[in-house]
């Protein structure tokens, strides 16, 4: 479950912009 | 130049464009119950982006199945709710039948995206939360 929960942060965070 | 947190009015895209922005939106839509719309519309993207590696067909199946799991499969939650059913067993299909596709999660994204466009990305800008901060 950990793993899966940590697989879809990793997206999340993958399509976000970074600092500018 | 204009402050950033007038350039957010413009479009829920220049919104979504800033770090600062999307934190303020999503501590917003946590207050409202909804936070899981903005972290799918992401979840979405990133799914999207994934393609562009080549041999990690293990993780996008994995990835598809988490995201399938945590927003869609049930019912009851706030992204199912505003997804069209034939968008949902479409996304189902994909998973079941193992038909990972960048593109599954496409219309569901688009889906979520207008009721955040016409519902509450304009609460938002109308709440207290962005006008404090403004």
């Amino acid at each position: 479950i950990d793993s899966e929960d940590d697989l879809l942060q990793e997206c999340i965070s993958s399509a976000m912009p970074k600092k500018k | 130049p204009t402050p950033p947190y007038l350039k957010w009015a413009e479009s829920l895209h220049s919104l979504l464009d800033d770090q600062d922005g999307i934190h303020l939106f999503r501590t917003f839509l946590k207050q409202e119950g909804c936070a899981d719309m903005l972290d799918f519309w992401f979840a979405c993207s990133g799914f999207r982006k994934l393609e562009a590696n080549e041999g990690n067909e293990e993780k996008k199946v994995k990835l598809a199945k988490a995201i399938y799991k945590k927003y869609i499969l049930d019912n009851n939650g706030i992204v199912s709710r505003q997804i069209k059913p034939a968008t949902k067993s479409f996304i189902k299909d994909c998973v079941m039948k193992l038909h990972i596709d960048p593109a599954m999660f496409d219309q569901a994204q688009t889906e979520i995206q207008t009721m955040m466009e016409e519902n509450t990305y304009p609460l938002f800008l109308k709440s207290d939360i962005y006008l404090e901060y403004t």
